[in-house]
């Protein structure tokens, strides 16, 4: 289920767009105990010359939007995450073993200019 | 377009989507960890996942095994204050996490507290099995003897840290543990009634509930812990 953007916000620019898979619509629920979904988010959006000037963008990304309206055939800088965090899997194999798994860096908290 | 939840399985370490028949009872200690992290996450507080704070271990996997063994002797009357005996029996291969073994842990659960059955009190002895011996037959044959202790009543969980179990794996990869359990009543002058001693056995047989909680660490997946400068 895509979560809404808040209003006011420039949908275009780079920003995390917010993606839920709920376990229950994968039929997951008859083995994961815990969570109920995931978050699937992703970055996405436009990084013009002005977007790497603020927001949590990297210092490549400055120079790479100042050269890129010096030569436009160096590309933008491109969106992408910037704060991840893990997650955790409490789940029932087969052999009736319980689970818990742990998973780095699968849910994008934070986007930016990179 | 379908989502391929093959994919994501494969991802996530998973053959094929599990499909137990029913749910194992899960200990609480897992519901607390796995509740603990989902505040951290909700609160966006950062974590090391590859510690395990309320076990005190560092490791990436967390699993349950059941117990899949047998009793002995039940179809015998208990003898010199033998309750019960069993093989308990963990198959180690379904480790799913190739790291190394941090925790094993024995959880002996000896039935719901009550206010009734509050006695007698007990003897629990753990031996580790030489040899199995007939499956569900002959009496093993013994190695060392783990670990005995008293308990005062029928009732509750009794956990043991197995460390050397978990040395013997990490040293040659087991495929199973086999670990030899007996009970003994103890002798109390007061209670002295053989009925008592006989309800308490029936209920223990039925009762009664092993699992081994492991903890697995995969230096793949998890960078070296990063030790809080002094």
């Amino acid at each position: 289920a895509a979560i809404p953007v808040p209003k006011g916000f420039c949908r275009n620019l780079c920003h995390r767009h917010q993606l839920f898979i709920s376990f229950q619509d994968l039929g997951w629920h008859k083995w994961v105990i815990a969570p109920k979904g995931f978050m699937a988010n992703y970055c996405h959006g436009d990084c013009p010359f002005s977007m790497t000037t603020y927001s949590n963008s990297s210092n490549y990304a400055f120079m790479q939007a100042l050269m890129h309206r010096v030569d436009p055939k160096v590309p933008k800088a491109v969106c992408v995450p910037t704060k991840l965090s893990p997650i955790s899997m409490l789940y029932q194999d087969s052999d009736k073993n319980v689970i818990l798994r742990h998973y780095e860096d699968m849910v994008v908290d934070e986007c930016g200019c990179g | 377009s379908e989502f391929q939840d093959y994919d994501f399985l494969q991802f996530l370490g998973l053959e094929k989507a599990p499909s137990p028949h029913r749910f194992q009872p899960v200990p609480r200690i897992l519901r607390k960890i796995i509740r603990a992290r989902e505040d951290a996450a909700a609160s966006g507080a950062s974590q090391d996942l590859c510690y395990v704070k309320e076990l005190g271990v560092r490791g990436n996997l967390l699993q349950l095994l059941p117990d899949q063994g047998f009793f002995l002797n039940t179809q015998k009357p208990p003898q010199d204050g033998s309750c019960l005996q069993k093989v308990l029996y963990f198959n180690l291969s379904a480790i799913q996490e190739k790291g190394k073994l941090t925790l094993a842990q024995l959880t002996l659960d000896l039935g719901p507290r009550s206010y009734y059955h509050l006695r007698p009190e007990l003897v629990v002895a753990l031996s580790m099995v030489k040899d199995r011996g007939a499956w569900g037959r002959s009496h093993p044959a013994l190695g060392r003897l783990l670990t005995q202790l008293s308990v005062p009543g029928p009732q509750g969980p009794l956990q043991f840290n197995l460390q050397g179990v978990a040395k013997d794996w990490n040293r040659n990869r087991l495929k199973n543990l086999d670990l030899y359990l007996e009970i003994l009543v103890k002798e109390d002058r007061y209670s002295g009634v053989n009925v008592q001693r006989e309800n308490a056995c029936d209920r223990l047989v039925r009762s009664l509930h092993a699992s081994l909680l492991v903890a697995t660490l995969n230096p793949k997946r998890c960078h070296p812990s990063s030790r809080k400068r002094r």
